[in-house]
This record gives structure tokens, sequence and C-alpha cells, in this order.
């Protein structure tokens, strides 16, 4: 399994839900997974209770010259692992700037030395902070895949153009083998029409929508003020049995090759 | 009425539906309003039913010279007007970096000139991207007033610390009369616990927040659908009474000195 990036520059679609519970219903499935938070606000970190000591975050992989190994914390949960965030990653845009080859320098540090992290773990997930810049610029040029994450929502449609234009921009310019592995529609509401409507809207632009569609559950947004994944928080709630069948539909769909 | 900047770092909190509807709502009430979209996604525009013409928009403003008064176009609200954005400003915090004193170019945009744009509307409020970059630090620079756009989740809350820092920063190095003029619940949603709770924190922690709580309602994310307001799409709707009383609330209780 590759580098996956969960990016959107839309805000609150469930970037940061779907990387925490996605990458436990893997870890339950075997594979040994590894988030990287790569957001300022460290939803990813907090989301499972945890904090970044002082030095090894996923800023001071970025630029503090930290190998990343030495940053990975265990995430509490079997077959998982996180790369904290912390706050000073606000500053990472602005300080990436003036770097060599800025958009790479996450791809170098995951993926060259002796023992390169990407080849530690079968899937290795990244949650992006919600814009186009440099960190998830980052991810992009890092990634194998990316999995977009769209709300079922109106305005969650309207940048879908801009993030596939961008997609497009990287694999021209910074990374050719990067492959779109799939949108997730999440926070689908059944009792309105508009969900309905941005989901067959959603799917009829991109035939890559997964089948396995989100719904809006509120134990979901608990789960995270607990430090835990759904399924350690409510295991038979519907947000737990979405994010399972998400997963047995990425094992089963093998990345494009 | 000042300039105000609507900031919250936490994406998908209601920053631009807050905009759009308070702004509909301030104007309803007599004030001229000028809504400006400072955020790449360009939701406030778009929200509007409205595009920004080629080489008037807020990224023009910023960085190609183009004087803010030209940019602006009616909202097809009775006194309401916006200056639009467009897809260029995702590269602007990169754009902004090399400039001189990069954290004032709005400020001076908006205040500077024979006739400053910020003294020809009774009220100017900022829509900022999800995100604490140069964008962000541009409008609390150019603001004399934020409001804090807050959604009833945990998740929400845990950025907050990370905001009021931010806003400290501002206040101490680039903007000393910034004040923070209230914090706005959003999304609360009467049928869960969570809601409460977090609206019973950020109260504790945030003496400064508003009266007027913004329940979830559908009609709120139908209306940019339409290219329209709460008010014009459904006046009746509990989202419209809601920002009707943010409106009142806010006018009743002044700035602080
Ligand atoms: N399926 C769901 N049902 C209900 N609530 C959800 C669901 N998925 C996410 N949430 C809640 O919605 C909010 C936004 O989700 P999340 O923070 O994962 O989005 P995000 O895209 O990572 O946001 P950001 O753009 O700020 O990084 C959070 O409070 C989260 O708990
Ligand atoms: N009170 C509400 N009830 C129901 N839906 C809402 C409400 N307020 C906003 N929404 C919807 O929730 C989503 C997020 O709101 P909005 O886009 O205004 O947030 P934002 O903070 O501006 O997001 P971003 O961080 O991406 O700029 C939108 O789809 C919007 O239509
Ligand atoms: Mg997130
Ligand atoms: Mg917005």
């Amino acid at each position: 399994m590759p580098v996956i990036a969960f990016a959107n520059q839309k805000g609150g679609v469930g970037k940061t839900t779907t990387v925490i519970n996605l990458g436990a219903a893997l870890a339950a499935r075997g594979q040994r997974v590894l988030l990287l938070d790569l957001d300022a606000q460290a939803n990813a970190t907090s989301g499972l209770g945890l904090r970044a000591p002082e030095g090894r975050s996923s800023y001071d992989v970025l630029l503090g010259e930290v190998p990343a190994a030495r940053a990975v914390l265990p995430a509490g949960v079997d077959n998982l692992w996180l790369i904290p965030s912390s706050p000073a990653l606000s500053g990472a845009d602005v300080e990436l700037v003036p770097r060599e080859r800025r958009e790479y320098v996450l791809r170098r540090a995951l993926r060259e030395g002796e023992a390169p992290l990407s080849a530690a773990y079968d899937a290795l997930l990244i949650d992006c902070p919600p814009s186009l810049g440099l960190l998830t610029l980052n991810a992009l040029t890092a990634a194998d895949e990316v999995i977009i994450p769209v709300q079922c929502e109106y305005l969650a449609l309207e940048g879908l153009g801009q993030l596939a234009r961008t997609l497009e921009l990287v694999r021209r310019e910074l990374n050719p083998a990067l492959r779109l592995r799939g949108l997730v529609m999440t926070m689908y509401d059944a009792r309105t029409n508009l969900a309905a409507q941005v989901v067959e809207e959603v799917r009829r632009h991109f035939p890559q929508t997964f089948q396995t569609v989100i719904p809006r559950s509120v134990r979901l947004s608990e789960a995270p003020s607990h430090g835990l994944t759904i399924f350690a928080y409510d295991g038979a709630s519907r947000g737990a049995q979405a994010y399972a069948a998400l997963a047995d539909e990425l094992l089963a769909r093998p990345s494009a090759p």
C-alpha cells in the first residue's frame, strides 16, 4: 500500500476524521499503518489523545532535520502509529518558501535514507490542512495517491474543480506518479435532498468516487473528545460500520497501475 | 462600524455563511456594508451568485496594485457590496512573503489614499480562509475588530487557544487596536448533548461570546446553491431569524472602546 494524502482545501469536510478512522480500520485488518499529521491544528494528534514531544513533531521532521522515524509515536491502537503535529507548523508555509526544492522536503524526509519510512509500513496516511499551500503541495509530492473527502454540501462542490486542477499541476511539475485513488462522500444526511443531489453530482463528474458513503453521525464527532477512534468509542455505530466498509472497499480495489 | 475580520483556522465552522448572512442582515437594517472575500475558494463570491471580473478581484487589490474601490461589485442586495475573490489567491501566501511589511498590504489598500474604502461604508466584513497564514494576518492587521465563528463541535474547541495566542501576537506586533468583538456559536444541533457542552465550555472561557446561537439548518446550506442570502432564499427560516438576531445584538452592543 502506498503513501496516501487526504486533501481538500475546503475546510471541515472530514479529512481528519477519515484519516483517523480509515487508518484504524486498516490497522484492524492487519495493515501496519502510519498516520502523519501535517496540520498545525493537530486534530489528528489530539483526536487520538496524543501530544507531540518537544522537538519531535512533523514540524521538526520538515524543518528541523529530525529523521522521520524518530518522530513516530504508537497511537494506542494495534498496528497504528502517528507522527504528531504541533502549532509550530502554522509558520511552515512561510518558512518553506526559501528552501531548495521546497515542494520535495517531505518526500525526501519520508523516502530517503537507509531505512525509508515509507517502506516500513503497509500504508502511510497524511492528514492535510484546509489549503493548497506549501504543506499540502509537499504532501501531494510525497504521496503515491490522493483521497479527497467531500462533504455532502453545496459549497464543498465548488472547490473540486480547483482541487482537480491543482492535482494536474502537481502531476505535471512535481510528482508524475500521483494517482487519484478516489473521493469519499462524508456527513451524508439522509433527511435532506441536498446531500443526495451533491452525491449524484460528484459521482457524475468523478467516476472514482467510492461506493461507501460516510453518514452524518454524532458519535463520529464525539469520539475525538475522548481521544478514541470510532471503533474504540462505539464500534457498533453507523460511523464505525461506514469506515470499516471503506477500508474493505479500499483493500478490494487495488491501486490503479 | 469598523472593519471586522471573520477568522478561524478551523475549517468549515461557518465563516463564509456568517459573513454573507450577517452582512445581509446589517444591510437590511440600513447599514452600507462591504464584504471582502479573502479566500481562494471564493465561497462568499459564488454564494452570492457572483464572479470576479478579470483583473478585479481581491488578489488584484492585494498583489496587483488595483485600487480596492475598483474591485467593488454590487451584491444584488440593497446596501450590500462585495470585493470578489478568485482562485489566484491560493498563491498569495507565497507571493506576499518577499513583500515589504507583508502583513500590512491589505491595510494599506483599504485605508490609504484620498478616499479610503474603509471610510465609505458603515461596515466592512472580511471572510478569511481556514488558516493563520499571511492572508489571515493581513485581514487581522487591516481590521478594527475580529469575530470568531465557532462550530458546536469538539474539534472546533481545540483550535481556540491557538487562535487567541495569534490575536495576542497580532495585537503586540502588528495592530495594537485590534479588538475581539465576540465569538458566535454556529451549527448548534439541539438534539445532541455535545453541542450544549461545547457552548457552555466556550462561554466559560470567552465571556465575549454572543448570546445569539446559530442553529444547524439545512436552509442555510441550500441558499448559496441559489446564489442567495438566507433572507432572499427563506426569510422565515430559523437560520434567517438567527442571523437577524445576531445583527441586532451587534448593533445594540457597541464596540468596546
Ligand atoms: N460523518 C460525520 N458525522 C458527523 N460529524 C462529523 C463526521 N465527520 C466529521 N465530523 C465532524 O465534523 C467536523 C469536521 O470534520 P474534520 O475536522 O474531520 O474535517 P477536516 O476536513 O479535517 O477539517 P479541517 O479542514 O479543519 O482540517 C469535526 O468536528 C468532526 O468531528
Ligand atoms: N448554521 C448552519 N446550518 C447548516 N449548515 C451550515 C450552517 N452554517 C454553515 N453551514 C454549511 O456548512 C458548511 C461550512 O460552512 P462555511 O463554508 O460557511 O464555513 P467556513 O468556515 O467558511 O469554511 P472554510 O473553512 O472552508 O472557509 C457549508 O456547506 C455551509 O453551507
Ligand atoms: Mg482536519
Ligand atoms: Mg469559508
